[in-house]
């Protein structure tokens, strides 16, 4: 049993793989640490997977949720601008184009995960996904 | 150590094709 009876990893709620260190593998098979992805590594590995797209997703608004430590963000995505709404907890961070990881609140993020975070604001382009198959 | 695939850290926020 744990001494300090705390079963929970510091990154409950999160999904494991945005703890700084952790080992991402790249579409062309490299790897590196979460901390240390850059914009190009997306964009390359979108080109590389042949099913993927990166889109450019402009968070046009970010409200406050009834679930508490959650916020709504509405992106506007894609050459489309389809407006999108998202839930994620206010330290889930984004990956912003040439900026870099950035979460609503980067403290928390930093603090949970020890991932170095900007602040996500209004009008941030975030990188997301999509088939590329569909039309 | 795990070693997690590139897209599992972005979302998808594919629209629904309701057009």
């Amino acid at each position: 049993t744990s001494p300090h009876g705390s079963p929970s990893s510091p990154s409950a709620g999160l999904p494991p793989f945005f703890m700084k260190g952790s080992i991402i593998q790249l579409a062309d098979g490299e790897l590196k640490r979460v901390e240390d992805l850059r914009t190009e590594d997306f964009v390359q590995s979108a080109e590389v997977s042949g099913e993927l797209k990166i889109d450019s997703s402009t968070v046009e608004s970010i409200e406050c949720s009834r679930t508490p430590n959650a916020v709504i963000i509405q992106f506007s995505v894609g050459e489309n601008k389809a407006q999108v709404c998202v839930e994620v907890l206010v330290e889930y961070p984004f990956f912003v184009f040439g900026q870099g990881w950035s979460s609503c609140c980067p403290d928390r993020t930093t603090q949970l995960l020890a991932l170095s975070c900007a602040k996500l604001s209004v009008g941030d382009v975030c990188i997301s996904l999509t088939f590329k198959s569909l039309k | 150590v795990p070693v997690f695939p590139w897209h599992s850290l972005v979302p998808f926020l594919a629209p629904t094709q309701s057009d």
